[in-house]
């Protein structure tokens, strides 16, 4: 331990501090990821890492987890937010009685762990290994600096940032920095996203590092959708556009974030709409 | 005041015991640990343990170690193993057998499948509270996903992200299609 703090001291052992613009950038099919060099001597220092990450509307940064504890800052744009912790109960679901009498898997309603609204001036603060998804619900870009604390007691692996994605083929946004030694550059996306150049061999989801037939077993599906779950033949990089909008089991928002953007009436509305929907298709609700 | 405190903590806990386990499936097998919670002194130590027997074939679910290195030591059987990295890169895959010690990195995904003599193995964590994540499987992260944000990630139907989120009930011991077979025909070459 004394070893490592007499490290750390050193590292902070420098002249003079810089205002650093980001040194790479990552083109997806609907955003841009922005990243600091995290070798930096004044992220060295620190001992933390920077990224910023623009989501167009109907964007979704697909799930991913890192290394690291993270804080997030909303700079611009609203969003619906998932963090997935393991061996929680998903506790936003549809009701049993929208199902009708169907039982079988084919009508199962979705069920899923707590989702979140995010707005401008949110802090988001994510545990290292913990799991999240992020959808930009609004109609302006969503713009968020995310800090990874490489530093933290939390993190046992060495000090580079990681991030091991659950869906896709996306690139580590701090990967190309440290192969290339850190040099600033602007890079367009890889394949379809970047003119076809370049190799997706290097950069994949976590699935595909397991044998797909070891995955058909472990969750028992077919090879196609074992494929699909590996992203094979998947361009879009990290933030990907949604089809249509995101279908999600989620509360309106609180009455009164509602009334500062004016729209509380209309939610409330569309609420009320939406109870009496549900009340001619299941026939009411039922007295004791 | 020491001996309140240090000098009576309890050091021993059995996690051998196949009626100890704390997790259990008839089919697949059952896993034992000892963290903070049932021998204090890992509190100190920040150190923790885990003892596993998978069947034949048997599997234990894709999943990553969130806050903790695991160091698996192999007692006994052999079992195949994949370790995979950030990239998706395969970081390990082969079989383990008795004897032999397997390093897991904090956050890289593992799966483990029992050969046909079934697998035993222990692991310790650097972590008194070591806590894994599951990819497939009743507690899986797959299943606490929104069916829509599994359908727009991976490009597939809603029926199919359905089918990958509830194909599976178990948590974490996963039985295999060939085993079942195995055992069916032993069944009936029995009879």
């Amino acid at each position: 331990r004394s070893q490592e703090s007499f490290r750390q001291r050193n590292e902070c052992q420098f002249d003079r501090l810089q205002a650093l613009e980001p040194d790479n950038r990552i083109q997806a099919e609907a955003g841009v990821i922005e990243s600091w060099n995290p070798n930096h001597d004044q992220f060295q220092c620190a001992g933390v890492a920077v990224t910023r990450s623009t989501i167009e509307p109907n964007g979704l940064h697909l799930p991913s987890y890192t290394n690291t504890p993270q804080l997030i800052y909303i700079v611009k744009g609203r969003a619906i937010t998932g963090t997935i912790f393991p061996g929680c109960p998903e506790t936003f679901e549809e009701s049993q009685r929208e199902q009708g009498q169907g039982r079988s898997q084919g009508s199962r309603k979705d069920r899923h762990q707590r989702l979140h609204h995010l707005r401008e001036g949110d802090i988001l603060a994510i545990p290292a290994g913990v799991a999240y998804w992020c959808y930009n619900n609004g109609d302006q870009q969503l713009v968020s600096v995310s800090l990874l604390d490489t530093s933290n007691f939390n993190n046992q692996l060495d000090d580079n940032p990681r991030r091991f994605y659950l869906a896709g083929n996306p690139e580590d946004e701090f990967e190309q920095l440290r192969r290339e030694g850190g040099r600033g550059r602007e890079r367009e996306g890889r394949q379809a996203w970047r003119g076809g150049q370049g190799s997706s061999e290097d950069y994949n989801n976590i699935f595909r590092g397991f044998n797909s037939r070891l995955l058909e077993e472990a969750f028992n599906v077919d090879q196609e959708t074992v494929r699909r779950l590996q992203g094979q033949s998947d361009n879009r990089n990290s933030i990907i556009r949604v089809k249509g909008r995101l279908d999600l089991v989620s509360p309106l928002r609180s009455r009164q974030e509602g009334q500062r953007e004016g729209r509380w009436e209309e939610e409330r509305e569309r609420e009320r709409e939406e109870e009496q929907r549900r009340m001619r298709r299941g026939g009411g609700y039922d007295a004791n | 005041g020491l001996e309140e405190t240090f000098c009576s903590l309890r050091l021993r806990e059995n996690i051998g015991d196949p009626s100890r386990a704390d997790v259990f499936t008839p089919q697949a097998g059952r896993v034992s640990t000892v963290n903070s919670f049932n021998l204090p002194i890992l509190g100190h130590l920040q150190l923790s343990a885990e003892r596993g027997t998978l069947y034949r074939s048997a599997i234990y679910t894709p999943h990553w170690n969130v806050n903790a290195h695991s160091v698996i030591y192999v007692l006994r059987g052999r079992a195949r193993i994949q370790v995979v990295d950030h990239l998706g890169q395969s970081f390990f895959d082969g079989e383990v057998r008795q004897g032999q010690i397997l390093t897991v990195p904090q956050n890289h995904a593992v799966v483990k499948q029992a050969g046909s003599e079934g697998f035993e193995w222990v692991s310790f964590k650097t972590n008194d509270n070591a806590w894994i994540s599951p990819l497939a499987g009743r507690t899986s992260v797959i299943r606490a996903l929104p069916e829509a944000v599994l359908a727009n990630a991976f490009q597939i139907s809603r029926d199919q992200a359905r089918r990958l989120k509830y194909n599976r009930e178990e948590t974490f011991l996963l039985t295999s299609s060939s085993s079942r077979r195995e055992d069916e025909s032993e069944r009936r070459a029995a009879a």
